[in-house]
């Protein structure tokens, strides 16, 4: 699994 | 979107709600950590700063009302209320709170933009950002029943995030490591309240420390 800093969250 | 980040983000709101709330009605900001305030301000200002670039309905709405509501807060407590705060109990120090979360947001972040070492920042600062409002609790010893709420809810939050993020994991192999280790840590410093809230303002008595 890679990061996913999708930054999609609060 | 799952329930878990959903009820998260209502207990947001609610925490917000009970805040303003608790102030307007009492016309007092008594209890309520100014330096804790003024963190969280710091922590959606620097975290939302993607909306200028990205756009979600939901998500851009709760960041606009994030900071919105953080902002009012810290004018009422300021402005119109500034009379019932009390400075000499709200001394924690809070520059090593904010010392720490720059340090670690220069050493680690995903990618180093300004954009993404202020996030980090605001990820790891609001982890610690409800130490002031703590360590004002437990100096005083007690705690009105509505400022319980108001933390209470404030910390079910970030615990709700923690479900979410398994969640997430599992079905999407969603996977934020910076997210999920402050997040953990943010639900720990709350545990000791949490056990007090649960054993003594659920059952009807009052927030009083042992």
């Amino acid at each position: 699994v890679t990061p996913v800093p999708g930054h999609d969250e609060l | 979107m799952n329930i878990f980040r959903l009820a998260g983000d209502l207990f947001h709101l609610i925490s917000i709600f009970i805040l303003i709330h608790k102030m307007t009605t009492s016309k007092s900001c008594s209890g309520i950590s100014f330096k804790s305030q003024a963190l969280y301000l710091l922590v959606y200002v620097t975290r939302y700063l993607d909306l200028f670039w990205t756009f979600a309905l939901y998500n851009s709405t709760m960041k606009i009302i994030f900071i919105g509501s953080s902002a009012y807060v810290l004018h009422l407590m300021t402005g119109p209320f500034k009379p019932t705060h009390d400075p000499n109990i709200d001394t924690f120090k809070v520059r090593y709170l904010i010392g720490g979360a720059a340090i670690l947001a220069l050493l680690f972040p995903y990618k180093w933009t300004p954009a993404e070492v202020l996030w980090t920042f605001s990820i790891w600062l609001e982890s610690v950002a409800i130490l002031p409002q703590l360590f004002m609790v437990q100096r005083t010893g007690a705690a009105e029943t509505i400022t319980t709420h108001y933390i209470f809810a404030l910390g079910a939050y970030r615990a709700l995030y923690i479900p979410n993020w398994i969640y997430r994991y599992l079905t999407s192999t969603f996977w934020d490591p910076l997210s999920i280790i402050a997040g953990v840590i943010q639900t720990v410093l709350y545990s000791d309240f949490f056990y007090i809230y649960y054993t003594k303002v659920l059952q009807g008595r009052k927030f009083e420390l042992p």
